[in-house]
């Protein structure tokens, strides 16, 4: 069965959208097969991949309210063993259609059962805030994987988040762990050394190597249409996300 | 009576904090009386103006709560003209408290009344989500100011921004008005010149210059808890946020 794996950082623009496409494109070339779903209603994982959001019929809302379908929400990219379940507007209303339903946190991790044996991997790209659907996502998750970028604003927001994890583990899931934190959009300034320090002292623990190096070929990338793993492999970026990738492989010893 | 303006971009990390603290303390260096509002629970215009939020006794959430506090919400900075009234993790239990109310929408207006008399300029900062407090800022506002960084992602959350805009122009607050879009985090890339062109051939009757520059010194006086007026004004940082604030002032023509 798949491992579940939320991409969250409530803290937005440190590259959480950027790090779920890298991170599953260079696991499906390893060999494994990963599903994407987008829940930001911003849908940036599709554009990133080079889909067409407005000639997708079924999202991530048709997933979450009809689990029957889940198999025909799936989409294949260019890229071999990836697929994805697509993201858009229609997200904003599905927040508000199931706030009062009984057992509201549970609606994804419902419709996801369907599909965790066709995969390794499930990785799920969320918005920088935590709404019912980001904790649809927690609930659903095996592990968090939490991207920081090296400044200061972005290590503010780490201990709301590190709290609200705690939360969902005490009063919904149980499973849910820290797969890691990396290091993102790093650039060899004095700033970003020292809140690098800053993380690596209080969170040694927890953090993947390498530090994802401010690279310019990531943003080209998604302006493409396709991951780094296809558009530039050997730049910076493209180098920095397949050793992530691979040291996360390691430590979820998917075989 | 002050003009009220919420900056917005429900893309995240696009320099809407930033934003707000350099623009609101080049006006205030002008000799305007600024106010800046918090209203995203990260709170980062606090930590970019080196106020330590854990002594704070008043946040938004008393000033949206307690119309008759409004006044003692109010704190100084380092600036002089320029005050604050500063957000933090108590506003994310206050949507759901006000979420049933009458009138929802009009909390912050209402609490903003009274200090209206005391400012030329409130600037509102937002979370990157369109939740009620978010709704309540721009039921509040006079007009909105569109921080937009040069990269493909940012592009794409941009139609769905100005819909919500003309929705809520529509439903609650006829008067809001588009301020102005600017360019943010704008390096001499390929990538960037490329958006930055499609934005000025897509929005240029709101487009207000200059594009602010990418440049490490922005993020080096947030983490000294100081503007960029003060940190660094002959940076790039400083001397294309003092541009753009003086061309602001001159669209609000606030005398
Ligand atoms: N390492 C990097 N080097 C340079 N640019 C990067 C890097 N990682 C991401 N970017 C760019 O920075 C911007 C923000 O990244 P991204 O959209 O992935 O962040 P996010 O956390 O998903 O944002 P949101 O909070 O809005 O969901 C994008 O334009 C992206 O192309
Ligand atoms: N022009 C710039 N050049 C370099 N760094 C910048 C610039 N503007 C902002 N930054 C840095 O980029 C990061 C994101 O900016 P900021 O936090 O202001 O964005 P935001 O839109 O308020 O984010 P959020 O969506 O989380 O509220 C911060 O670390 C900030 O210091
Ligand atoms: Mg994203
Ligand atoms: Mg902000």
């Amino acid at each position: 069965l798949a491992r579940v794996v939320s991409i969250i950082n409530l803290k937005g623009g440190v590259g959480k959208t950027t790090s779920v496409i890298n991170i599953a494109a260079r696991v499906a070339e390893l060999g494994l097969r990963v599903l994407i779903i987008d829940i930001d209603s911003q849908g940036n994982c599709a554009t990133g991949l080079g889909i067409d959001k407005s000639k997708v019929e079924n999202t991530t809302k048709t997933l979450v309210l009809n689990p029957e379908k889940a198999m025909s929400c799936r989409y294949s990219t260019d890229i071999e063993n990836l697929h994805i379940v697509i993201g858009d507007g229609r997200l904003i209303s599905l927040e508000q259609e199931i706030m009062a339903d009984l057992g509201r946190e549970n609606y994804l991790a419902d419709s996801l059962e369907s599909l965790l044996p066709h995969y390794d991997l499930v990785l799920i790209d969320t918005p920088p805030n935590l709404n019912l659907l980001s904790i649809n996502a927690l609930s659903a998750s095996d592990g968090v994987l939490i991207p920081v970028q090296t400044e200061y604003f972005a290590l503010e927001g780490l201990a709301m988040l590190t709290n609200s994890i705690k939360e969902v583990r005490k009063r919904i899931n149980p499973r849910l762990g820290v797969d890691g934190i990396f290091l993102t959009m790093h650039a060899p300034t004095i700033l970003n050394n020292q809140v690098a320090g800053l993380l690596r002292e209080h969170f040694w623990e927890h953090l993947v190597e390498p530090p994802i190096r401010r690279n310019i070929k990531l943003a080209e990338a998604s302006s493409h249409g396709q991951p780094i793993t296809v558009f530039a492999p050997k730049s910076n970026g493209g180098e920095d996300y397949a050793a992530l990738a691979e040291n996360l492989v390691a430590r979820w010893a998917i075989v």
